[in-house]
């Protein structure tokens, strides 16, 4: 219900004067999603495969993580669209630890780390704090993620 | 040390803010499109410790149309929670800005309080304006806080953004090929639950209905046989037995987080 408090707190006058926000008048409530555009989105890529490939081979660090409970984009539908990017295997998967419990899942492929968050849904940081903190911490320090 | 417009944009305080901050934050417009009077909102939050040594992240939702400040910045990897009230603001622990200087970005315009001059904006946007838009929303911020030039630059985001972030990345690739010392240092990507591929996605999406017992073995096999998610269009046959699945196998659950609550 997180988003209603959203919705709550960014339409009060105050706050869009605190953040300099609504200064020409928007003729709309301040909303966490457009149906709008949603509606009329035009285009999108059938598949990001191509542009992904193609980060890759530039040497950016490149990492994906999935809440484990998520029906949404599952965990499967990630696994299945990476396994056709064919990338080689550099560290080979295991479970990674936050603290003494299992945080999820990780195989670490030839410029992409793939990570799985345990007993979270579509916004990981949400559901698992501690556990998506340890992964950003690691993704930026460009470290595999612990395994003890 | 601050410039004017940097003063300008400057949070000093927010309605019902925990009392004591440890880091700045900023907010405010940024025009990407001067013909059609197009503006993206962001909020910037310091790193809470040695910001001047820490790296830059910018962070996009998902959608499309629901990159907005309600989920990154308010939900998940921002310094506050909002209460249920919505009158009062609580310090989150785990919050990002702990390892990284974040700017949360409404994108594209229409969204949230990222705004456009014409009305015909919000009907005809899609991936690419939104990438070109949120690249000169890069650039022109980097002018506007100078001291994020050349600094170590990531991009982060959830769903949809697996479209808007790789995307981005490649344009700032594209861009930065054509300077000798590049403005935007950017140097990875990290994306969590990330529309993909629509036929991958979606086949894979199924095995998880059915590998979590959460639909029947008859209607996994009906979806199986009468769906094609290589076709542009899926045929009436397949939304049929698709959406079967949907209103009679799955329940009333939150398919964001299959064994919460959903929000009455």
């Amino acid at each position: 219900c997180t988003e209603n408090y959203a919705e709550k707190y960014f339409n009060r006058p105050e706050v869009q004067k605190a953040m300099h926000a609504n200064v020409t008048g928007i003729p709309y409530k301040w909303t966490a999603c457009s149906d709008v555009l949603i509606r009329n989105w035009k285009d999108s890529e059938d598949s990001m495969l191509p542009t992904y490939k193609e980060l890759i081979a530039a040497g950016l660090r490149i990492w994906l993580f999935s809440g484990d409970t998520d029906s949404i984009v599952p965990v499967t539908a990630t696994r299945f669209s990476l396994s056709h990017l064919n990338l080689p295997v550099k560290t080979k998967w295991y479970p990674w630890y936050s603290g003494t419990q299992v945080g999820g899942w990780t195989e670490v492929y030839k410029g992409l780390t793939f990570a799985t968050v345990r007993g979270a849904g579509h916004e990981v940081p949400l559901f698992r704090p501690k556990e998506a903190f340890i992964l950003f911490k690691s993704f930026l320090a460009g470290k595999e993620l612990p395994k003890s | 040390g601050l410039t004017k417009q940097q003063k300008l944009d400057r949070i000093s305080a927010l309605p019902g803010q925990p009392r004591e901050l440890t880091f700045s934050h900023f907010s405010g417009y940024v025009t990407v499109n001067e013909e059609h009077g197009r503006a993206l909102f962001y909020w910037l939050t310091e790193a809470a410790t040695s910001a001047q040594n820490k790296p830059l992240l910018l962070w996009l939702n998902g959608g499309p149309g629901c990159s907005s400040v309600a989920y990154g910045a308010s939900e998940e990897i921002g310094p506050f929670r909002i209460n249920k009230t919505g009158l009062s603001l609580y310090p989150n622990k785990h919050s990002w800005n702990r390892e990284a200087n974040i700017i949360f970005l409404e994108s594209p315009a229409g969204v949230g309080f990222s705004y456009t001059n014409t009305s015909s904006n919000l009907k005809d946007s899609g991936d690419k304006r939104t990438a070109q838009d949120a690249l000169i929303f890069l650039i022109r911020w980097m002018s506007r806080f100078p001291q994020y030039k050349f600094r170590d630059f990531y991009i982060a985001g959830e769903s949809y953004a697996g479209h808007y972030v790789p995307q981005l990345a490649k344009r700032i690739h594209d861009h930065n090929k054509a300077s000798s010392r590049p403005v935007i240092n950017l140097k990875g990507f990290i994306v969590g639950n990330a529309v993909t591929d629509f036929n991958y996605d979606s086949i894979g999406t199924i095995m998880f209905w059915w590998s979590h017992a959460m639909i029947s073995d008859s209607t996994y096999h009906k979806i199986i046989k009468t769906c094609n998610f290589s076709d542009e269009n899926t045929s009436t046959k397949c939304n049929e037995v698709v959406n079967y699945a949907s209103n009679h196998e799955l329940g009333d659950i939150d398919q964001y987080s299959i064994y919460t609550r959903t929000c009455m």
